[in-house]
């Protein structure tokens, strides 16, 4: 484990009797090792390692008999901080219904979060609106519309223009008393300036009150880069981790944090559509420790 | 310029970011640096651009160090059955599509089977795809036994004169055992419907996945045996450097490049042009 590892390197400070910062280095290293095979961003690993280090060469290791123990504590510490407290996932307010949109890279999980979304919301005794937005990739309507029957929530959308689809849905859902509305939009790059530009439009259209960017658990380094686009044309609100379910150690999860400052809301942990938990940032900082 | 000690340590963090940022993934940007460094040796005045050329040689033989498939030496007996694998959300059906774009472009009757019977519309996409590009498809219906369907494609394929058959799978994360069992059968029965089959298996890696893809390749590798890499999604900012460690740890060859989403973005696999465009 990480732990036993600094513990090792950081045996060597014991009975010197002064912080030797060489010995607290070559630990740091170690750390940062561990967190780039994690797949956290090198530039998120350099700042987080910056910050701990002070924190390492402190009067609490140099006392501790398991020094790496001590180091390994504070740094899960500070991941937990960094990822975010554990606050409601969903705010509700007013009367209007709550617009949700998801958007994201081709394949992060959109549509079968669009769907998770709608089942626990539907278990909240929400009234819930799904929204196939997604005009361009095959099937994708169908897909929405099967998973939507599934579980017994009206889906609106198909063909036409992706804006209009939503405006269309938040009129209706407005009318006929719906409390949420789950927009599920096309998979797109962060680079394509039209297609991030027909997402500022659907959020000029319908106002949605969560713009939720959904990432793949499993991303690597390009995830910063991912989130900045996204939360640069939505502010976004939050974000949604999928594929946790694989031993993928999920770095990802620091480095969208500490780009965007968006909270984690869910993680999604299976293909069935239970398979949607709240963000637990405790357990999500072991995982990426090791 | 030229380097001293302190340019030369700073370029060497340069390329560090660089490639770690590219997912090469620590144990490769390792090696590497270890290269420039000796080369740094013989030539303390290197320049960046001398780095790179380094860089991009220690590289490009990585990449061509792995032997080429069996498939490649032995044409098959038709029709060629080519099994497509790999997690969730990587492309593979959308591969599977452009692969058969290709074939039917070269004149090659293909057929299609939409193995993948678990997941919401699979089938849908697959059949839209089939349509778009000209070729067969051969389904049953949704939450059918997808090992059924794969005989059943391979058998009618053989049967109908077929000069390719692909297969698409539903997408499973690794250590999911009772997935890749399902794999397992699936490789199995295929290759009761036509000896030698699945003659290609090819693992398809999204551009954008970190050092799990090595988890992934290693699972699917030593359950199936993977005779080729498609990586996915090089259109966006990812570099598929993971491909760099599944090259010198498993040995295993890039055969495609996914490039976009339409039928015309794939391209063959050549390592001069792909380490360029991760050094870009
Ligand atoms: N194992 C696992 N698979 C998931 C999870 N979430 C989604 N998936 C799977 O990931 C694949 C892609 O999911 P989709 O919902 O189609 O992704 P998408 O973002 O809508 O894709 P595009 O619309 O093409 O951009 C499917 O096979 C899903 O079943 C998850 O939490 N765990
Ligand atoms: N930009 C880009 N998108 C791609 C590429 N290949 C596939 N996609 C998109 O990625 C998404 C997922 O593709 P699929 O073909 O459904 O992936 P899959 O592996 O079959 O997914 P599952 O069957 O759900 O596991 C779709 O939106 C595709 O259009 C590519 O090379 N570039
Ligand atoms: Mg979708
Ligand atoms: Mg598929």
């Amino acid at each position: 484990s990480l732990a036993a590892k600094l513990d090792g390197i950081l045996k060597k400070l014991q009975g010197h009797g002064k912080l030797d910062e060489r010995t607290v280095d070559e630990a740091l290293r170690e750390l940062r090792l561990a967190l780039l095979e994690a797949d956290v961003n090198y530039r998120v690993v350099k700042d987080f390692v910056a910050s701990i280090r002070p924190k390492a060469l402190s009067e609490q290791v140099l006392a501790s008999i398991t020094p790496g123990h001590q180091v390994a504590w504070i740094v899960h510490q500070e991941m937990v901080r960094l990822l975010g407290g554990e606050s409601a996932p969903i705010h509700w307010s007013g009367i209007d219904p709550m617009v949700i949109m998801l958007a994201g890279l081709q394949g992060s999980g959109k549509t079968t979060t669009a769907a998770k979304l709608a089942l626990l919301l539907k278990r909240q005794q929400r009234r819930v609106l799904l929204v196939a937005a997604d005009v361009y990739r095959p099937a994708a309507v169908a897909q929405l519309r099967t998973l939507s029957s599934q579980i017994g929530v009206d889906c609106d959308g198909g063909e036409g223009d992706p804006v209009a689809i939503c405006s269309a849905a938040a009129v209706r859902a407005r009318r006929e008393v719906y409390d949420a509305v789950v927009l599920d939009t096309a998979g797109r790059l962060h680079i394509d300036s039209e297609m991030m530009e027909e997402l500022a439009r659907i959020v000029a259209a319908v106002s949605p009150k969560e713009r939720l960017l959904v990432a793949d658990g499993m991303t690597g380094q390009d995830a910063v880069k991912t989130a900045q686009e996204f939360h640069a044309t939505l502010s976004l609100t939050g974000i949604i981790l999928t594929k946790l379910d694989g031993d993928a150690r999920g770095g990802a999860a620091l480095s969208v944090r500490a780009v965007t400052g968006a909270p984690i809301k869910f993680v999604g942990v299976g293909e069935k559509l239970q398979d949607l938990e709240p963000f637990h940032p405790s357990r999500i900082a072991s995982r990426i420790l090791g | 310029r030229s380097s001293s000690a302190e340019n030369r340590q700073e370029l060497l963090d340069e390329l560090e970011e660089l490639l770690i940022q590219a997912d090469v993934g620590i144990q490769t940007a390792g090696i590497i640096r270890d290269d420039v460094s000796a080369y740094f040796a013989v030539h303390p005045g290197a320049t960046w651009d001398d780095v790179l050329g380094i860089v991009r040689a220690s590289m490009v033989r990585m990449l061509s160090a792995v032997p080429p498939a069996e498939a490649a030496i032995l044409p098959p007996i038709p029709p060629e059955v080519v099994l497509v694998i790999g997690v969730n959300g990587g492309g593979k059906t959308t591969t599977i599509g452009k692969l058969a774009y290709r074939h039917v472009q070269a004149g090659r009757r293909v057929l299609l089977g939409a193995a993948d019977t678990f997941r919401a519309a699979a089938v849908e996409q697959l059949a839209i795809w089939a349509d778009r590009v000209g070729a067969d498809l051969l389904a049953q219906k949704s939450g059918a036994d997808p090992a059924s369907v794969a005989f059943d494609a391979v058998a009618a394929g053989r049967s109908r004169g077929n000069d390719v058959v692909i297969l698409d799978t539903a997408g499973r994360l690794h250590t999911k055992v009772n997935l890749m069992q399902e794999l397992l059968k699936i490789q199995r029965v295929v290759g009761k419907a036509h000896e030698g089959a699945p003659h290609e298996v090819l693992l398809v890696v999204d551009a954008t996945m970190g050092q799990n893809a090595i988890a992934q390749a290693r699972q699917f590798h030593q359950s199936l045996g993977i005779t080729g890499i498609v990586v996915s999604k090089l259109d966006g900012t990812a570099k598929g450097g993971v491909v760099l460690p599944l090259a010198r740890e498993l040995g295993l060859p890039v055969r495609w490049l996914g490039v976009g989403e339409g039928l015309d973005d794939l391209e063959p696999f050549e390592a001069g042009a792909f380490v360029d465009a991760l050094l870009s």
